[in-house]
């Protein structure tokens, strides 16, 4: 079980990693996003993230925020250049 | 909403557009009109028009492409991305593309086109995202939506004319009277559910739904339908109606009652009406119809008298051979006598009494049953 929990995070961590760059304009050579961290530049998008797309602000990876992340969606960034 | 950075706009009103390819998963019929769709909601609402064009340059070029297609945008397969589009400008600026890994539909069992076309067609018209969910530029596909109740929201209306400003108004277009008809016993109540139609027709964009004096005109713009009387448009028609349809091409509405039809333009009734039904290829034994609907992409339209329909052929200003037929026969499902109907997204939508059916026409099938009176907002 501790190894798919493992797999499970790693794949979030990607999802959001790469959203994030996609659509909400994170550098791509930002370190990887480390769930237990409360504070940083990937935290701060999850948070702009959250806000635009109307969900809870939170900052954190919560269901919601993860079940958005996987709905399709158009390939316009939603900020930025 | 949003704009994109610079807040890129088109410089002029009159925009082409071409299609360069077609996804399998449509008739190219069906391309074309969930496209024409599309353009028709932002026509709607700015001074922008559009004209399709199948060779050489053009403003806005559609695309249907998987994973790598030559911009630097390479779509991901099934799911997540389903299409993206560029801002205002010149060369690769203003198309759209859609993922070809998607399964285009006109409905929403897979990913409905007409949706996902108008939000990428925002972006050619120099919107980007909005934050309200309710907002077609909203940039996740909403897969609940009800297409019978499309309508762009005041967020994205607001968007985009922010960039072209409101659309003008034109000479012939019929000005609504100052007010709406103030309801009152004599007046029908659009959210009575035992509302029926008279007739129904599709008038630049807008449906017509007639009854008894008066009609409600629905925009797709707006949530709550306008209600008046017949006489403040065209004082010489007749009130009751039997029924009418849109020769979309000739921008006429054809309006029917008894054994007479008119033809109007805008608020001008056109000279040399009203004609006997008669001329149009009806026997003698036909006295009046119940229903009429015009096919923009056949360019026929179809008359419903009793249990039967004729199918009358507008290029050729004639009646088709080897009519009637039975309603049952080609619209399984559609019980007749139909009241009114009308064509709107490539669906047929059949209104009998308090019932409204729509009606794929390619896959010869029903595919929802509603109120008739599930247009005006109720």
């Amino acid at each position: 079980y501790p190894v798919d929990r493992a797999a499970e995070d790693e794949d979030s961590m990607e999802l959001v990693q790469q959203y994030l760059e996609n659509y909400y304009n994170l550098a791509k050579d930002t370190k990887p996003f480390v769930r237990r961290r409360d504070g940083g530049p990937v935290v701060e998008k999850i948070r702009e993230m959250q806000k635009f797309l109307g969900l809870a602000v939170t900052g954190k990876l919560d269901s919601d925020t993860l079940d958005m992340m996987r709905k399709p969606r158009c390939g316009v960034p939603d900020v930025g250049d | 909403f949003t704009t994109f950075p610079g807040m890129p706009k088109w410089r002029k009103t009159h925009l082409t557009y071409r299609i360069m390819n077609y996804t399998l998963d449509l008739p190219r019929d069906a391309v074309d009109s969930a496209i024409e769709e599309a353009l028709n909601v932002w026509k709607e609402v700015t001074p922008l028009t559009f004209s399709r064009t199948d060779e050489g340059e053009a403003d806005i070029k559609i695309s249907f492409a998987v994973r790598d297609h030559g911009d630097f945008n390479p779509f991901d397969g099934p799911g997540n991305v389903l299409g993206h589009a560029y801002p205002p400008g010149s060369g690769i600026n203003g198309d759209a593309h859609f993922d070809d890994d998607e399964l285009w539909t006109r409905d929403t069992s897979g990913t409905n086109l007409f949706l996902v076309a108008a939000h990428e067609l925002g972006h050619s018209l120099g919107l980007f995202h909005s934050a309200d969910p309710r907002a077609l530029m909203y940039p996740v596909y909403n897969t609940l939506i009800d297409l019978a109740r499309f309508r762009l929201s005041q967020d994205d209306v607001n968007g985009i004319q922010s960039l072209y400003g409101p659309p003008p108004v034109s000479p012939d277009d019929p000005v609504a009277p100052t007010e709406s008809v103030p309801s009152g016993p004599e007046t029908p109540a659009a959210c009575d559910p035992t509302l029926s139609f008279d007739a129904i027709s599709t008038l630049r964009g807008e449906i017509l739904f007639f009854k008894d004096r008066h009609f409600w005109r629905k925009s797709l713009r707006t949530l709550e339908p306008g209600f008046f009387l017949i006489s403040s448009f065209w004082p010489s028609l007749p009130s009751g109606l039997d029924a009418a349809y849109e020769e979309i091409s000739k921008d006429i509405v054809f309006i029917f009652k008894g054994d007479q039809f008119w033809a109007i333009r805008g608020t001008e009734v056109q000279a040399g009406y009203p004609k006997g039904i008669h001329t149009l290829g009806f026997p003698a034994t036909v006295g009046k119809i119940d229903a009429a609907l015009f096919d923009k992409e056949k360019k026929k339209t179809y008359f419903f008298v009793g249990d039967k329909y004729w199918r009358f052929d507008e290029k050729r200003q004639s009646m088709e051979p080897g009519f009637p037929k039975e309603i049952a026969e080609d619209f399984p499902g559609v019980d007749p006598k139909v009241d009114a109907a009308f064509e709107m997204f490539g669906f047929y939508y059949f209104f009998s009494g308090s019932s409204q059916l729509e009606f794929d026409p390619n896959a010869r099938q029903v595919t929802h049953a509603l109120k008739s009176r599930s247009w005006l907002n109720c």
